[in-house]
């Protein structure tokens, strides 16, 4: 990535470029003299005035291609660290030394015990300044925040490969590795309403039984479920990862029964959501509730 | 305008400059900081 911003940052020799105005006074004339003085200094102002406005502009703009670079720098450097470290290693390892993300480096408020030192101050507060003077506050810091984690086992047909829990929730699949511990692959989801909900998951057989599947999940859902009867926008995993524990202790018929119906209705969803994107489906959905409505009429 | 609308103008703009100017070096010091910490 280029620092070069392709822009000529403004000049600061700028002033001294500008030709001297050369007024010619009349030294005959006291009253004219004054004048021309008075007149010289209005002008002059018009003109400091135009070169501070044409500095004002460069300023702004610099300042918004710079807003701009960094942004989409930051964004990298999230989508980096998304791919190199997926998932919440640094849970079940807790010798592993936690990899630094820039709101560390930054100093970016993100809810972690404060770094006490002077350069992460400084930067945090030139961060805070820069927020309050830009007024372009960004969710940045969402994915720092500190997430809580729950685990789940659910029971699975050991032909399946797909390391799948419906838990009422739709995810995004973004990654999949062979840990050390277990000869099953774990599969790493995010929500699909990330990147604004935070919530994380990894699913991984059992270790000890491989009929079981261990689902680790990681924040808090800020949205509701597919299925709004699920209600609580804010537990854990969704409400049904409460359910899934239950099949814990053996009550596979009652989370098989969940399960076909929680499939049923991402299904349902699924569908009315293609079908209302669909804009020959809607003409065709108007145009029957509008002849409808003019069959009742006649009658 | 007379003068003293200009300077006042003047000054306003030009303490509005300053504020930017500082908001520029402190993002780009943050851009800087950044692009170090990818490398």
């Amino acid at each position: 990535i280029s620092l070069n911003l392709n822009i000529n940052a403004f000049d600061r020799s700028f002033p001294a470029k500008l030709p001297e105005e050369e007024v010619k006074v009349s030294t005959s004339a006291g009253v004219e003299r004054k004048w021309l003085v008075k007149e010289k200094s209005a002008s002059e102002l018009r003109e400091e005035l135009n070169r501070v406005y044409s500095e004002n502009k460069k300023i702004k703009e610099t300042l918004e291609t710079v807003c701009e670079k960094y942004y989409a720098l930051h964004h990298h450097l999230e989508k980096l660290q998304s791919r190199k470290s997926p998932g919440i290693d640094h849970i079940e390892q807790p010798t592993k030394k936690r990899k630094q993300d820039p709101a560390d480096f930054l100093g970016f408020p993100n809810g972690k015990t404060e770094n006490s030192s002077s350069n992460q101050d400084h930067h945090h507060q030139q961060y805070e300044q820069k927020n309050q003077l830009l007024s372009c506050k960004r969710p940045i810091t969402d994915s720092f925040n500190k997430a809580k984690v729950s685990t789940v086992y659910v029971p699975a047909d050991s032909s399946d490969t797909s390391l799948t829990v419906k838990d009422g929730y739709q995810w995004r699949k973004y990654g999949q590795k062979v840990t050390r511990d277990n000869p099953s692959p774990r599969a790493y989801f995010r929500c699909s309403f990330a990147p604004s909900c935070p919530v994380k998951k990894k699913v991984q057989r059992s270790a000890e039984d491989p009929s079981i599947l261990v689902a680790t999940y990681e924040g808090t859902h800020n949205h509701l479920g597919p299925n709004a009867s699920e209600g609580d926008a804010t537990s854990q995993g969704g409400s049904s990862t409460v359910t899934l524990d239950m099949v814990h202790g053996g009550q596979r018929l009652a989370l098989e029964k969940n399960e076909r119906g929680t499939m049923q209705e991402v299904l349902v969803q699924q569908m009315a959501s293609s079908l209302t994107n669909d804009s020959n489906f809607t003409a065709a959905l108007a145009a029957a509730i509008t002849g409808r409505l003019m069959e009742q009429s006649r009658t | 305008q007379n003068a003293s609308e200009l300077r006042e103008e003047l000054n306003r703009v030009n303490s509005e400059n300053k504020k930017l100017t500082e908001m520029l070096a402190t993002v780009w010091e943050n851009y800087h900081a950044l692009h170090h910490h990818l490398e």
